[in-house]
């Protein structure tokens, strides 16, 4: 917390840069 | 005048605004191969954005879980974090924004000027590069944003509508050891003042 802010990120991750490589060819 | 609620107009620009320019980030910052970017047009300049859906869609859904915040003006600030492959962070991208007390509105001119001063802060997004040094390898991203504890209340159910839980983000995820500060820009308009600046560490690899 910074200066009583209340500091919030989503649980689920991005997907990365090895997934998206991996579904180029997919799409 | 009191029935355009300005708070959802208000929202309505910025998250539009925060998708570009989180997509632009991502490209101009290399945390994704270049291919996946489709050159487009937004705010009358030239933009990148993904064409990856599943990317596409975590971007989509993270703004709209902030939204209901935007429009309360409960969200001090949207941090984007670029972090290395310990997840530790090397540059946070900082929205600051906050919602001045309406007092005289021509909205004439209201929405021109805004687009004008959102394209200036696509402008500096879009070549930030020069001021900031290369990133390691293997970088990802998440998004913070910054509010009150009461104002979570307000983002639970968009959460549970779009099943994107958000939870209290880690402190290694948001300190970061002697930041370099790079001011990027800041905007005044009539409804929405904003600052970007970019916190980048020391010694990224």
């Amino acid at each position: 917390k910074s200066g009583g802010a209340h500091i919030l990120k989503p649980l689920m991750s991005p997907p990365n840069r090895e997934e998206i490589l991996n579904t180029l060819l997919d799409l | 005048r009191q029935d355009l609620n300005f708070g959802q107009v208000v929202a309505d620009i910025l998250c539009e605004f925060l998708e570009v320019a989180i997509h632009l980030i991502l490209y101009v910052r290399e945390v994704y191969p270049s291919g996946i970017f489709q050159k487009r047009k937004k705010y009358n300049v030239p933009v990148q954005m993904s064409c990856h859906p599943e990317l596409n869609q975590y971007i989509q859904d993270t703004l709209h879980c902030v939204k209901p915040l935007i429009e309360k003006n409960e969200a001090e600030k949207v941090v984007v974090v670029i972090m290395d492959k310990e997840h530790h962070p090397v540059e946070r991208f900082v929205f600051e924004i906050s919602q001045p007390p309406l007092l005289s509105i021509s909205s004439e001119t209201l929405l021109s000027h805004l687009e004008q001063l959102l394209r200036a802060v696509i402008l500096k997004i879009s070549v930030c590069d020069a001021v900031l040094d290369n990133n390691p390898p293997g970088c990802t991203f998440t998004v913070l944003v910054y509010t009150r504890e009461a104002a979570t209340r307000n983002m639970e159910k968009v959460q549970v509508i779009k099943d994107f839980p958000w939870i209290v983000a880690d402190e290694q995820e948001v300190l970061m050891q002697e930041p370099r500060l790079i001011p990027l820009k800041t905007m005044t308009s009539d409804i929405v003042k904003m600052q970007l600046y970019v916190e980048e560490r020391a010694h990224k690899s």
